[in-house]
């Protein structure tokens, strides 16, 4: 099971662009 | 080609849709105490990327109470002190009655937005952590 932290950072990456 | 220092000083989106970019936003906000702004403007992002299909109500359910949880309940917080009472009011209420939207963070967001645009963005414009890199 995710802790909520590792749920926010996977969420916060998941929207970051992808590197050029 | 133009440089793509030179591009995120065309707008604010152009500086969040670079990796680069975006590293030294953070570098700058985080000196500045205000880091939270741009993590919650992506979690935000991201929260509306889920897949309602692909993803189980219950992650979703539990990202909704921890994007809550960080950035909104702390009435303190740099976010927080950000946004609107009537829109965490909403927040709230999604998140105790278990009402889980793609959209229910994107006021939210925009107010940190704007926020940024009118504020911290261009005080990096200026700042010496842009200009030492340009």
């Amino acid at each position: 099971i995710d802790s909520e932290d590792d749920l926010l950072q996977e969420c916060i990456s998941s929207a970051m662009p992808k590197k050029k | 080609p133009t440089p793509p220092y030179l591009k995120w000083a065309e707008s604010l989106h152009s500086l969040l849709d670079d990796q680069d970019g975006i590293n030294l936003f953070r570098t700058f906000l985080q000196q500045e105490n205000c880091g939270d702004l741009l993590d919650f403007w992506f979690a935000c992002s991201g929260f509306r990327k889920l897949e309602p299909s692909d993803s189980k109500v219950e992650k979703r359910l539990k990202l909704a109470k921890a994007i809550y949880k960080k950035y909104i309940l702390d009435n303190n917080g740099i976010v927080s002190r950000q946004i609107k009472p009537a829109t965490k009011s909403f927040i709230k209420d999604c998140v105790l009655r278990q009402q889980i939207e793609p959209d229910m963070f994107d006021q939210a967001q925009m107010e940190i937005q704007s926020m940024m645009e009118d504020n911290t963005y261009p005080v990096f414009l200026k700042s010496d952590t842009y200009l030492e890199y340009t």
